[in-house]
């Protein structure tokens, strides 16, 4: 079976200021597939609490828009997991 | 014949189970290499027994590689073994520890997880345990610990990242390492797990906001180990309880090790602090060894002194 690929998938890190916010969160893991890093699930997600999720390309714009949407505090900690995911080996062969 | 193996690089297990043949081999009189059990997928589960001392003495038991794609943690481990015999002679303090101490190191927990993590998918964190009534499969070690086991809902959704597992200890994995501390219980006197990231040096409870009856004298542990690590590069770690430093988490190899007897656990969550999250390059894999390395050394110097 050939590898599972990351191409384009982005890392969100997100900061809820409020109750409202962290339950938009959860509601957006409700609809759509996020892969929690930090926490390691969503129902640990609370209010001011550093959020850290791994999104598809394809849903990172919905995302995005919601987030943009209800003002919430985020940053895109990689835009291309994949090529994070080469990166990593930067150290040459002894 | 696997690849060369390389402490600065990520290993694959093909390369880790060499390395480990490679170091009992070189070192026939401070490692001895214990198969403990065998994974759902039949690998072999290995733990390296480094001191000089016979199975009597103190120990702390070390295991990395719980969860799959945090691949900064088995590199440590790996490094430990290293740094240990190399310096064994000529760092006083790891010959004081291996002299009076041994330690139980197991490289990689989740070995099928971690070989998944490398062959299918990067981003994989269970087991790889197949499971009933559900096309998902998959158990997350760090929840199939018998402490506080079904505390939270949702640890029971089998395609959860956090599934628990159908009941404490299911997992061949997980009933091979208790079963080998259980064993050793006379002799273990801590318990140190790896994990990555956020730089966090964590000690019971996860599964409830009690503090243990200890806290203060882990609490000072960590605040020194934590300090110590910073020497090195001057890496800020936080330190404290999991339930309030983390997050709640029930079923955790920590809790279980400290309800089981062992009063000195710890969790260290590895560099970095999402940067590069799991993806931390292997340029930052000795520098984060090194800094780890020196909180090791003065944890298990505590242990040496201070239990009985």
């Amino acid at each position: 079976i050939a590898p599972v690929r990351f191409d384009r998938e982005k890392v969100f890190r997100v900061k809820p200021q409020d109750e409202k916010q962290a339950n938009i969160i959860k509601d957006l893991a409700q609809t759509n597939q996020l892969d929690f890093w930090y926490p390691d699930a969503t129902h640990h997600v609370t209010a001011n609490m550093t959020i850290d999720f791994r999104v598809s390309e394809k849903e990172s714009q919905s995302i995005q828009s919601a987030l943009d949407q209800n003002n919430m505090h985020y940053e895109i900690l990689i835009h291309d997991l994949q090529e994070e995911i080469e990166k990593q080996f930067d150290v040459k062969e002894d | 014949i696997p690849g060369r193996h390389s402490y600065a690089k990520y290993n694959n297990w093909d390369k880790i189970v060499a390395w480990t043949e490679k170091m009992v081999h070189k070192h026939p009189d401070m490692v001895s290499r214990i198969k403990i059990g065998t994974t759902v997928e039949d690998n072999p589960l290995y733990v390296l027994k480094v001191g000089k001392g016979n199975e009597g003495k103190k120990a702390i038991f070390m295991d990395c590689g719980i969860h799959a794609r945090e691949w900064i943690s088995p590199a440590f481990c790996q490094w430990f073994v290293y740094q240990a015999t190399k310096t064994y002679g000529k760092n006083k303090i790891m010959t004081k520890l291996l002299d009076r101490m041994n330690f139980y190191v197991l490289p990689v927990f989740n070995v099928d997880g971690y070989i998944w993590s490398w062959t299918q998918n990067r981003m994989w964190r269970k087991n790889r345990s197949k499971n009933q009534n559900s096309k998902c499969i998959g158990t997350d070690l760090n929840r199939n610990f018998n402490a506080s086991w079904n505390s939270f809902q949702n640890t029971k959704n089998p395609c959860a990242n956090i599934y628990r597992g159908p009941k404490p200890e299911s997992e061949k994995e997980t009933k091979a390492v208790t079963d080998f501390i259980r064993s050793h219980l006379k002799s273990i006197k801590a318990y140190i797990t790896f994990h990555s990231y956020s730089q966090m040096l964590l000690f019971p409870y996860g599964y409830t906001s009690k503090l243990p009856s200890n806290h203060e004298d882990l609490d000072k542990v960590a605040k020194i180990g934590t300090d110590a690590l910073a020497t090195r590069y001057e890496t800020r770690y936080i330190y404290g309880p999991i339930a309030s430093t983390y997050y709640p988490t029930s079923g955790s190899s920590l809790d279980w090790a400290y309800n089981v007897g062992i009063k000195h656990t710890f969790a260290f969550e590895l560099r970095d602090k999402g940067k590069y999250g799991f993806l931390l390059p292997e340029s930052l894999i000795k520098s984060t060894c090194k800094e780890t390395l020196l909180a090791v050394k003065f944890i298990a110097k505590y242990i040496l002194k201070h239990t009985s």
